[in-house]
């Protein structure tokens, strides 16, 4: 590997990255997700952890362009220069050009627009070009990697570990438990109808319902709910949670304790977390959230702080304007604190100590009140 | 003046190889053809440092691999610093 003369690099982790416009080669979205897996890339083996602009200055501004576009160093054409970056740094540093007059495409036909990303952002962030052929960052493209199997090559991890570090410890590995943790004097019984949770959600396809130190784990083709240690799959995570809510489009969860949050995929807690709930746009005055819901046809996450909610534009990742607003006022019916909530078969389920209401978004109406175990089937 | 297509596209395949340089390999633009050169003048040292740089057979001549790498798609970041 190398760096640039010079060895520039950003002086701090936290990095945005804007999207300044887009191919009519792809979808927005199919844009949008190459150029976040192509970062997450970088993020997996760095201290490095990176948010989205959709306006203003951004350390790694992201464009297509054709021919002379604005740099001295004009595009050629289709084929021979795909995309050129600059080394970290401000204004035009940090930036990626794409050349608009390639076929840009999500699959190894054209040219791969996640391959050449997840490269030029490795120039974004310090890198210059390898001489190790097997090297994301060797000069030249190579368009027959298993893209399902893509891997940094250890060249690659070194050369950015040599700016940047290691990403911080990370747990070691979690492991998977099989064994449910046998209920004792100081577990909660599952089946006590007064028992109440601190935060429940979706994780692919299963429900997690949150207590103190322990979880039960709900699958829906299993009768009994496994009971388990939240230690012994998330040993960095906190017990006593507020609220946690899946992303199911990121294949992330995110749960909340305090003026913080963690984001997890399967049991691996992200790297760059715990992070304020302060930088999602709680004002000062929030210092926790109670519960918090993802609403995947809107593509919105509303947080329920006592007895008003936030709504949360998970696309342009921020809180919409007009918020809080009474929880009573668009979710009529809901009119106590929510504990916890999450969505499953198009309702939402909302906990409030030992009661739980199904509340149909559509009829915008509470439809069954239940006990909020009536999930373990006691 | 070249008579037969095969000096044309030699041309070509040398003015490719000149720019290639110079974008990639820090050639200086003012660097004679290399085709007026002994196996020592600087656009040959560029070939040899190109073709080590890419892992092909390092012989400072302009072959058909070293031709062929030069027009496979490629990042458009140098190679090294300049």
């Amino acid at each position: 590997f190398s760096t640039f003369p010079g060895v520039p690099k950003w002086t701090k982790t936290h990095l945005t990255y804007r999207i300044v416009n887009y191919t009519p080669d792809l979808p927005k979205d199919a844009v949008d997700s190459a150029i976040e897996k192509a970062l997450k890339v970088w993020e997996e083996v760095t201290p490095l952890t990176f948010s989205r602009l959709y306006e203003g200055e951004a350390d790694i501004k992201i464009s297509f362009a054709v021919r002379e576009h604005g740099d001295f160093v004009p595009f050629d054409g289709p084929g021979n220069v795909l995309a050129h970056a600059y080394a970290p740094g401000p204004g035009i540093n940090g930036d990626a050009h794409f050349d608009d007059d390639e076929k840009w495409t999500m699959d190894t036909a054209g040219t791969n627009l996640f391959l050449v990303a997840a490269h030029e952002l490795g120039h974004s962030l310090g890198l210059f070009h390898s001489t190790n052929m097997e090297a994301l960052m060797y000069p030249l493209y190579s368009s027959f990697k298993d893209l399902a199997r893509f891997r940094l090559s250890q060249d690659d991890v070194d050369g950015i570990q040599s700016l940047y570090g290691p990403p911080p410890a990370s747990p070691e590995d979690p492991l998977v438990p099989t064994e449910s943790v046998p209920p004792g004097p100081e577990t909660p019984a599952m089946c006590d109808p007064a028992l109440s949770f601190d935060a429940v959600t979706t994780l692919r396809g299963e429900i997690l319902f949150f207590k103190d130190r322990h979880f039960w784990r709900k699958s829906l083709r299993v009768l009994e709910p496994q009971f388990l240690l939240i230690s012994t799959f998330w040993p960095s995570l906190p017990s006593g949670m507020d609220a946690a809510y899946e992303v199911t489009s990121k294949d992330t969860v995110f749960i909340f304790k305090g003026n913080q949050f963690w984001a997890i995929k399967g049991n691996e807690v992200q790297a760059g977390y715990p992070r304020g709930i302060h930088t999602l746009g709680f004002p000062p005055t929030v210092r926790r959230i109670d519960a918090a819901i993802y609403d995947k046809e809107k593509k919105k996450t509303y947080f329920f702080v006592e007895d008003e909610y936030w709504r949360f534009d998970e696309r342009r990742q921020s809180m919409d304007p007009g918020f809080p607003k009474q929880t009573a006022e668009d979710f009529p019916g809901v009119d106590t604190k929510v504990d916890a909530a999450f969505e499953q078969f198009g309702f939402f389920y909302f906990f409030s100590g030992s009661s739980q209401l199904e509340y149909d978004p559509n009829a915008k109406k509470v439809t069954h009140i239940l006990k909020s175990n009536s999930w373990f089937n006691c | 003046y070249p008579l037969d297509g095969a000096a044309r596209s030699q041309d070509s395949s040398m003015d490719l190889a000149q720019k290639y340089l110079e974008n990639y390999y820090n050639l200086a633009k003012d660097a004679k053809q290399f085709v007026r050169e002994r196996d020592s003048g600087p656009v040959v040292r560029k070939i040899r440092e190109m073709q080590k740089f890419l892992g092909l057979k390092v012989t400072g001549k302009l072959d058909s691999k070293t031709l062929e790498v030069m027009h496979k798609p490629r990042c458009g970041v140098p190679d090294v610093g300049h």
